[in-house]
């Protein structure tokens, strides 16, 4: 999948 | 991260310690929307569901407790405490949680980066906080006065949404790849909601007089 989906904000 | 993007969390932070403190110190929710105050703990609730399984960080993880925390304290506040829920004006705090609810579930499951629940449930959080704000300033309008706690709590709470518009800026013409059109959107879409907020809270500081909403 394109970008990644790891969310890193809050 | 970057600066923007920690004085974006550092003003949330402060929006919600604002309102909670208020809350606790004069035992009074004189002009808050516990609909505004439900639908944020939804919002929480929905995007921080990894808070368990993927660690980002210790930073990460105690604001993630913190907005939970404080979110939930909140609405308890309101609900239950004995005194506080005096002061609670439910016949003026009408607006349906399902009005927004439901229209961001649906856009959620429609528009997202990938189909899956956990990346849905961030997707309708995303949408949610968007609109989560509608009903307090709607009880603003109706209520008329603002007792100048909420005025800095609404105030602070656009804020933070705009320095987290800088911070996406930044990391789009930093980091390869930092695509989060979704992200984008709902952010712009949150804060042209406060706008005209900002506007009236602007012309009373200004004039430094008492801020009032248009009917």
């Amino acid at each position: 999948d394109g970008q990644s989906t790891e969310h890193d904000e809050l | 991260m970057n600066i923007f993007r920690l004085a974006g969390d550092m003003t949330h932070l402060f929006s919600v310690l604002v309102l909670l403190l208020k809350i606790h110190t004069i035992k009074s929710c004189a002009g808050i929307s516990l609909k505004t105050q439900e639908l944020y703990a939804l919002v929480f609730t929905t995007r921080y569901l990894d808070i368990f399984t993927d660690f980002i960080s210790l930073y990460n993880t105690v604001m993630k407790l913190i907005f939970l925390g404080s979110s939930f304290s909140i609405v308890w506040y309101i609900r239950r405490h004995k005194i506080v829920r005096r002061s609670y004006d439910k016949d003026q705090d009408t607006f349906r949680h399902y009005f927004l609810v439901i229209p961001c579930l649906v856009l959620a499951v429609f528009i997202n980066h990938k189909f899956t629940f956990k990346e849905v449930m961030w997707t309708f959080s995303l949408y949610l906080e968007a609109v989560a704000i509608l009903p307090q300033l709607v009880l603003l309008q109706r209520t008329r006065n603002i007792d100048n706690l909420t005025g800095q709590y609404v105030f602070l709470l656009g804020a933070y949404r705009a320095l987290y518009i800088l911070n996406w800026i930044y990391r789009h013409f930093t980091e390869p790849h930092y695509v989060h059109w979704i992200t984008w959107i709902a952010g712009v879409v949150q804060t042209l909601l406060y706008a005209d907020f900002f506007y009236y809270y602007f012309q009373s500081w200004k004039n430094n007089e008492k801020l009032q909403l248009p009917a």
